[in-house]
């Protein structure tokens, strides 16, 4: 039954939607059946897929107006799929926090679909609030995207702290799936000193794959397909496909 | 009295903080008192500015605990100081979320101080949860630094309808101040038409200084200092200069 991995990291811009589209994109590609979550009311990995914002999503799914089955959507890749977001998701900030298990509502849906997929890739926004929490607590595995940057080192610690938090309390069977260093610039010192304190610290749960900048990663958005079927030449599309080998490797 | 900018965009990594650091620095620089408001529990805004986040900040001044004299901090800047934020500020946004007038507790605390100051620079997390509202709430002015992607975009309607929602029901006084174009990359078609497409809306909201992506600025954090003090000649401080200048001429 399916592996459940969330990309998490409260730190903004750093590459959590691009990472899971691309990466799902190419496992997807591999002949897994891939389920991508949009847990993030931005929802940017539901329109860098495609899909249809005004159909059902994940909000109807855990307020329990639809199943998961009813709000899958197909994408142009065979084998990847999508359960989108919308702003509604926004409110289940406000309306979660007084419910009972407010934690679980996101595993209770995922935990219905596991045994449909070989994949569930779980989009979080940036911040370490209610909807968050959700997708560590439905996940087996965390995969935590980060820029080589100053302000990431700083936000790793409280992310570390979170996670270590809701193993303790709401799910036990988390593990760090792996960091991924992204839009990684080779010509600053700044990235390589990034890379040497994190790497030290955090060793082999470090992917060795790291993502550089790569504008065509950012173009394949606006025109609503991952980056497999944009521009398959570019860095970005073999670093990603390189990363996915990994990650089938090893998470 | 002083003017109050709040930095706001729900999108992650935007330059938000970066903008709000280094204009107030610019703008200390040629003589106007300026306080920076770090209202993101991740304190990347003290963290720029070096400010000891074990003393208190302005958590407790909204919880009550402190004046906001009290918490306020000098940086290495003449001119510049700081109201520093840490992970408790994470709380208000369960704490504050059953209270009564949950979206005035910074505008309290900013109307007190208002007087002292020639501008307040308010610092806001990548969500458009109670604290960015406290934000909007509190500010006459709101600064929407964006980068030139597609995702960018996207979020813009949604921001600039909570905008809207603000001036409706909390704050009629706020208005738009303008659009910061950042981490410009002057080599790709993205970002000439992401900035195309939104100078023809805004048409003169839209800052006529554009910042281009410069590693200098992305190293200043790690130093706790802003740009103009880290490095004068690189085309990050330039920049941030004349935009200081366009803000103090224009907002
Ligand atoms: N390797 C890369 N090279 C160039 N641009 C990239 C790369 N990865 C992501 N981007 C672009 O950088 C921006 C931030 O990436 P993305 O939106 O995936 O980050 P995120 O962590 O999901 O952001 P948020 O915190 O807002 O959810 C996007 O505009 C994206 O297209
Ligand atoms: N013009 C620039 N050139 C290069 N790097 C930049 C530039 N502006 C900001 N950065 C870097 O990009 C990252 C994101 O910027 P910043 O943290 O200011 O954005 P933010 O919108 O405040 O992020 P968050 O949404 O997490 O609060 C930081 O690591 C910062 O140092
Ligand atoms: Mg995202
Ligand atoms: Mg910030």
């Amino acid at each position: 039954s399916g592996k459940v991995i969330v990309f998490a990291n409260q730190k903004g811009g750093v590459g959590k939607t691009t990472s899971a589209v691309n990466i799902g994109a190419f496992i997807a590609e591999a002949g897994k059946r891939v389920l991508l979550i949009d847990f993030d009311p931005q929802g940017n990995m539901s329109s860098s897929v495609g899909s249809d914002r005004n159909k059902p999503g994940i909000y109807e799914v855990i307020t329990g107006k639809n199943s998961m089955e009813e709000v899958i959507q197909e994408t142009t890749v065979r084998n990847l799929y999508v359960a989108s977001s919308d702003i509604n998701l926004a409110g289940a900030n406000i309306e979660l926090i007084s419910a009972e298990k407010r934690e679980y509502f996101l595993k209770d849906a995922v935990d219905s679909a596991k045994a449909d997929w070989d994949y569930i890739f779980i989009d979080s926004p940036p911040s370490l609030g209610i909807l968050t929490l959700n997708g560590l607590t439905a996940a087996q595995e965390v995969i935590i995207p980060m820029q080589c940057e100053y302000f990431a080192l700083e936000g790793l610690t409280l992310l570390l702290k979170t996670i270590q938090q809701v193993q303790k309390t709401f799910n036990s069977g988390l593990s760090l799936g792996g960091i991924i260093f992204t839009m990684y610039d080779s010509r600053t010192r700044l990235a390589h000193e990034v890379i040497q304190e994190v790497t030290g610290y955090f060793k082999d749960k470090v992917f060795r794959t790291v993502i550089p900048r790569n504008v065509r990663l950012s173009e394949a958005p606006s025109h609503a397909v991952p980056i497999n079927q944009y521009d398959t030449t570019c860095i970005g599309a073999k670093s990603y496909q390189k990363l996915a080998q990994e990650v089938l490797d090893r998470v």
